[in-house]
């Protein structure tokens, strides 16, 4: 180990172990998640030193690597969540990062168990829970999430994709009216994914109702060719996410049963009469989930970005401030420590907060559960603006990490570029910045006329009841 | 309301900004509509103030929130721990406070003598700070194959990793890249 980190690490005042343990969440916390690293990790498969880099391999092999070690990956996950509740792994502290040490980049399962898997789980009844959740659990199928379009991504109204109701056959007609209709982004969508969830306008008896979500077999199992009426395919290469397999989906006049759109919400019955969701917020689950789970992904890259930096910083020497004695560490200018100290900090900051949100989300949730929503206009706006700006955020303190390492920042063998493409994607992805900004704004609004008028108010915007009196 | 340089005295300022900047897009977008426009077009006009006032109001939950976690953490750590958890918590208030400065100017009762007084703090917390660096990313506890970096492994043999992965390039498999004979020397014999 090099001499200038064996002397930082002599000189930390506490207990690293005991602070490893708080961010895992305990000691247990700590001890499961090196037992699956240990266990991918030491898998044979991976980490082959004599492999290529990811970086020097074509588009094509670069997808293909990825896919063989994200298969590999999901047995030596299975064998071990089995021992463990399925629920828990999608607790933030339990999410298996483990992921990066296997594909440097994305993995091209990200939107099976994101998107997929969360949306039977949220947005389909029963029976329909019973038939696909264990065969997406088990990737019997593998799925993705078809919502944005190419013509719309926010505007969901605006999605052009339909879904007609024939109540001859019993079946919905799923048709993208024109190229603008096409899906564009999903992640797996290209060539992984044989399922979707599309997002589509659903028409019943010549009424639209809106957009409804559908469960779609878009390729043969046994075969994987896209399904005759599919047309289906890769976006190319993006920023950053080039192991995703983001792709491009259209229908024409594809039929899917009736039993497949999610009917946990609103409903259409076999003669065509639609049944209207009791609370048309709850279809928005999903997304509120995704988006509280971004502020501790961000957290967590945070964290890798700031070890790299950091590291560095005590090991580089630069520069003769007092003439005759040697080069400082670059970890003792103090310009150095603003750019990295803060976004240390905020690791922490964000992880803290993102526990904080997950148990919000879950309270609400078993709240709605219960038929209570009062809570759920707060937690959509909390989390719009939480994933808006700590994503931001985020993004900014990862390329001050990148600039504080100077020119060695800029290699891909750094990795800064790759955590700055990952995290960069955050502030696009399940919800635009200023568009989310402007969903909490709306809440605001509502809430700012409240609170000039007295009236009690969520524990979130409390405080704007001392800021009213003035107005009131 | 008196401004107070401690935590919960930045905390009460965010919130200030949060709340001000809430009236000022409620005001702006209610005036707009006094203009005769109607709502979807006074939104729009406001739009860039109702985008800050989300701003205001999320970094306002941010330092509340994660004060109040930060603290609940410190006090279950130990004497050594405890400290650095709350140094971490007070950098982030200080630098936010720094960087609004003009906001907290605008809508707290925050003065110059404060600011001075806030940034003088922020350098001993980055001095307090420094001994503590390298343990604080240790305890993230990343392993190298998961950072995936030359920069930031373990063992800090970052120029050996470095030179180590420039080698894998597959342009230096070989001296002499083909490229040589098809254009370069053709070119230098013209």
């Amino acid at each position: 180990v090099c001499g200038d980190l064996v002397k930082e690490r002599k000189k930390c005042s506490f207990d690293v172990q005991e602070l490893v343990h708080l961010i895992d969440g305990g000691e247990r916390g700590t001890k499961e998640r090196r037992e699956v690293e240990n266990l991918v990790l030491s898998a044979e498969g991976f980490n082959n030193k004599d492999e290529v880099p990811e970086e020097y391999l074509s588009h094509k092999e670069r997808y293909e690597n990825a896919i063989r070690k994200a298969c590999i990956l999901y047995e030596i996950l299975k064998k071990y969540a089995e021992k463990h509740d399925t629920m828990d792994a999608f607790k933030p502290s339990n999410k298996y990062r483990v992921t990066f040490g296997v594909v440097k980049d994305i993995s091209p399962f990200m939107l099976h168990m994101g998107m997929f898997v969360p949306t039977i789980l949220n947005q389909s009844d029963p029976d329909q829970m019973s038939e696909w959740l264990p065969k997406a659990m088990s990737m019997g199928i593998i799925g993705t999430y078809a919502q944005t379009e190419l013509g719309h991504g926010t505007f969901l109204r605006g999605l052009e994709t339909t879904a007609t109701y024939d109540p001859s056959t019993e079946e919905f007609v799923i048709h993208s009216p024109s190229l603008t209709a096409y899906k564009w982004w999903p992640g797996g969508l290209a060539h992984t994914a044989n399922h979707c969830i599309v997002v589509a306008q659903l028409y019943t008896k010549g009424e639209c109702y809106g957009v409804h979500p559908f469960f779609v077999q878009i390729r043969d199992t046994e075969t994987h060719m896209p399904l005759p009426g599919v047309k289906v395919g890769e976006i190319g290469p993006k920023m950053g996410f080039q192991t995703a397999n983001n792709g491009f989906l259209g229908f024409e006049h594809f039929r899917i049963p009736r039993r497949n759109m999610l009917m946990k919400n609103a409903q259409v019955l076999k003669d065509g009469t639609y049944i209207k969701s009791k609370n048309e917020k709850l279809t928005y689950g999903t997304m509120v989930f995704v988006r509280v789970l971004i502020v501790t992904d961000v957290a967590y890259e945070l964290a890798r970005a700031g070890t790299i930096a950091v590291r560095y910083s005590a090991v580089r020497h630069q520069s003769q401030p007092k003439p005759g004695e040697p080069e400082p560490q670059i970890l003792d200018y103090v310009t150095q420590q603003h750019k990295l100290f803060i976004g240390v900090a905020t690791s922490h900051i964000f992880r803290v907060t993102g526990y904080w949100l997950w148990d919000s989300y879950s309270k609400v949730i078993k709240d709605v559960g219960k038929g209570n929503m009062d809570q759920l206009p707060e937690l959509h706006a909390i989390a719009c603006c939480l994933k808006a700006v700590c994503s931001r955020d985020a993004a900014a303190r990862i390329e001050e990490f990148r600039l504080a390492c100077g020119g060695h920042g800029y290699m891909a063998s750094s990795n800064l570029p790759i955590i700055n493409g990952i995290v960069t994607a955050t502030i696009t992805y399940e919800g635009e910045y200023t568009v989310l900004m402007l969903q909490t704004a709306r809440f605001l609004v509502k809430a700012w006329k409240q609170a000039t008028m007295g009236n009690a108010m969520t524990p979130t915007v409390s405080y704007l009841v001392k800021f009213s009196k003035n107005d009131r | 309301v008196a401004w107070e340089n401690t935590p919960s005295g930045i905390i009460s300022g965010f919130e200030a900004i949060a709340a001000g900047k809430t009236k000022a897009a409620y005001e702006s977008l209610h005036n707009y509509e006094k203009t005769g426009m109607d709502y979807e077009d006074a939104w729009n006009n406001a739009s860039v103030q109702l985008v800050n006032a989300s701003e205001a109001h999320c970094r306002a939950i941010i330092t509340s929130v994660s004060w109040q976690e930060m603290v609940r953490h410190a006090t279950n750590s130990s004497p050594n721990l405890a400290p650095v958890l709350l140094q971490m918590a007070e950098l982030y208030l200080i630098y936010w406070a720094l960087e609004k400065r003009g906001d907290l100017l605008m809508y707290s009762t925050i003065t110059r003598e404060d600011i001075a007084k806030l940034q003088v703090r922020y350098e001993e917390l980055l001095a307090l700070l420094r001994p503590n660096a390298v343990g604080i990313v240790d305890a993230f506890d990343i392993r190298d194959e998961i950072l995936n970096s030359t920069l930031g492994a373990y063992d800090g043999r970052v120029y050996e990793r470095l030179m180590e992965e420039a080698l894998k390039s597959p342009l230096n498999a070989e001296p002499v890249n083909q490229s040589f004979h098809k254009y370069l020397k053709p070119l230098m014999m013209k």
